[in-house]
């Protein structure tokens, strides 16, 4: 991997021996923080000695609270000009990432592509990214409802009554729709979606987001089929989607992620016409 | 004629029957996806009626819906087309495009005649694993495209050099 790509706005640096990011740098304001991210999937839960339930559609329920990690090493290409710098990421077959930045972007695009997920060892797999990063988090993050009021999460707590908490994964999840972030005093890691997904902060300082999930068993919510869209070619879905980090000061990171957030929901529309004007 | 009821229509089943993946049955998500590719090509109409009325062009406008697996058939065939970009944010946007071509040098320009520095890169192993047999694009064609608020701007992209490639991504 290369060991850095920047522009005026922004630098990001990689592991040499391993090629995943390891940090991020807002070469405006001078503020760094280290930043890992890599791919990871939690096995489907289909049920055990404390409750049937199994992971669905409508119940995430891991059976270990442990991810399994894809790669740790993926497979490398760089591409670097004056439009653009991209490091390709290549997992496995089933997970790849293109890390890429513009030369006139104050965010970072993370291009990720999931799937067809293999299921031929009947294992559903919930398939996940993870930013560690080393903002003290303090158990604290932060996630959006359609864009408006962000709301603050906390691990293993509810604000308006005593949780017991029996899913140490699945009940840290929160839905987001445009946008979280993670901060502490000096540093907002804002993550912006192309799409509504789960996200959660299980350890201080990282944030994951579900990305993709293909399941084996019923969840008993009434549908009676497993969560295992078939794709165009009836071997299992791909997903392409795109993440696009922003590292702030916390008292103006809202004048980087609202516009963000806009320009990411509406999109320009683009059409081709033949021919010359 | 174009309209933009028949997405309205399929969006307010899809979000009635609260159409997340995986919460109904395979064929019913596969009528509901129906229902919204519907509604999109009938607005896509409705849009390119409008385009056409605000810049006096009625030649055919094509919209590309695989874009993110690079496949578009008129920029990959080409010599010469043209990029329409709308904006519907109520202030300036610049947007990065990737558009899949197979020749190797490009001139893009604005609708002023303003060359637009651009550079043509490979496209990558998970796009070409992603299409298989959708589209044959090498390369994807990358520029900075400027749009006003609610309102649209016009790219020439003229090829200009079939060959040689460029180089490919370096190893890691």
């Amino acid at each position: 991997a290369p060991t850095s790509i920047q522009n005026k706005y922004l630098k990001v640096t990689f592991d040499t021996q391993t090629g995943l990011l390891s940090g991020l740098t807002n070469l405006e304001t001078q503020q760094t923080i280290k930043l890992m991210q890599n791919f990871y999937w939690y096995n489907a839960s289909v049920g055990n000695s404390e409750s049937v339930q199994t992971s669905g559609a409508y119940i995430f329920r891991p059976n270990s609270t442990t991810p399994i990690i894809i790669n740790t090493k993926p497979e490398v290409t760089t591409l670097q000009n004056s439009v653009v710098q991209e490091v390709r990421q290549w997992f496995s077959p089933w997970v790849s990432q293109v890390v890429r930045l513009y030369a006139e972007s104050k965010y970072l695009e993370l291009e990720w592509t999931v799937g067809p997920i293999p299921v031929r060892d009947l294992f559903g797999k919930e398939v996940i990214t993870r930013l560690d990063s080393s903002i003290e988090t303090e158990g604290y993050f932060y996630t959006d409802s359609n864009g408006r009021e962000i709301l603050q999460r906390r691990k293993d707590y509810r604000p308006t009554w005593d949780l017991k908490q029996t899913e140490p994964v699945a009940g840290n999840y929160y839905p987001i729709n445009t946008r979280a972030f993670i901060k502490d005093k000096q540093n907002q890691l804002t993550v912006v979606t192309d799409r509504s997904q789960g996200i959660s902060s299980i350890y201080n300082g990282s944030l994951e987001i579900m990305v993709h999930r293909r399941l084996l068993c019923d969840d008993y919510r009434g549908v009676g089929e497993a969560l295992s869209e078939p794709g165009d070619y009836n071997d299992g879905l791909s997903v392409r989607g795109r993440l696009l980090l922003a590292l702030t000061p916390p008292s103006t990171s809202a004048d980087t992620h609202r516009p963000l957030g806009q320009e990411m929901v509406f999109q320009p529309t683009l059409s081709f016409q033949q021919g010359a004007p | 004629e174009g309209d933009s009821n028949t997405l309205k229509h399929a969006m307010a089943v899809a979000q009635h029957h609260d159409a997340v993946s995986g919460t109904e049955k395979q064929h019913v998500a596969n009528d509901y996806a129906k229902r919204l590719a519907i509604g999109s090509a009938h607005c896509q109409v409705l849009v390119s009626n409008s385009l056409a009325l605000l810049s006096g062009s009625n030649v055919p406008r094509v919209f590309c819906e695989n874009l993110n697996i690079s496949v578009c058939p008129i920029t990959e065939s080409s010599k010469q087309f043209l990029l329409n970009v709308y904006n519907p944010l109520a202030r300036p946007v610049g947007w990065s495009v990737h558009l899949p071509v197979n020749g190797s040098v490009y001139n893009v320009t604005d609708s002023d005649g303003t060359p637009v520095d651009n550079q043509v890169i490979p496209v990558s192993k998970a796009t070409q694993d992603l299409r298989r047999d959708r589209g044959s694009a090498q390369f994807e064609l990358v520029f900075q495209v400027q749009a006003p608020p609610m309102g649209f701007s016009t790219y020439t992209i003229t090829l200009v050099q079939d060959s040689p490639a460029p180089a490919p991504p370096k190893p890691g």
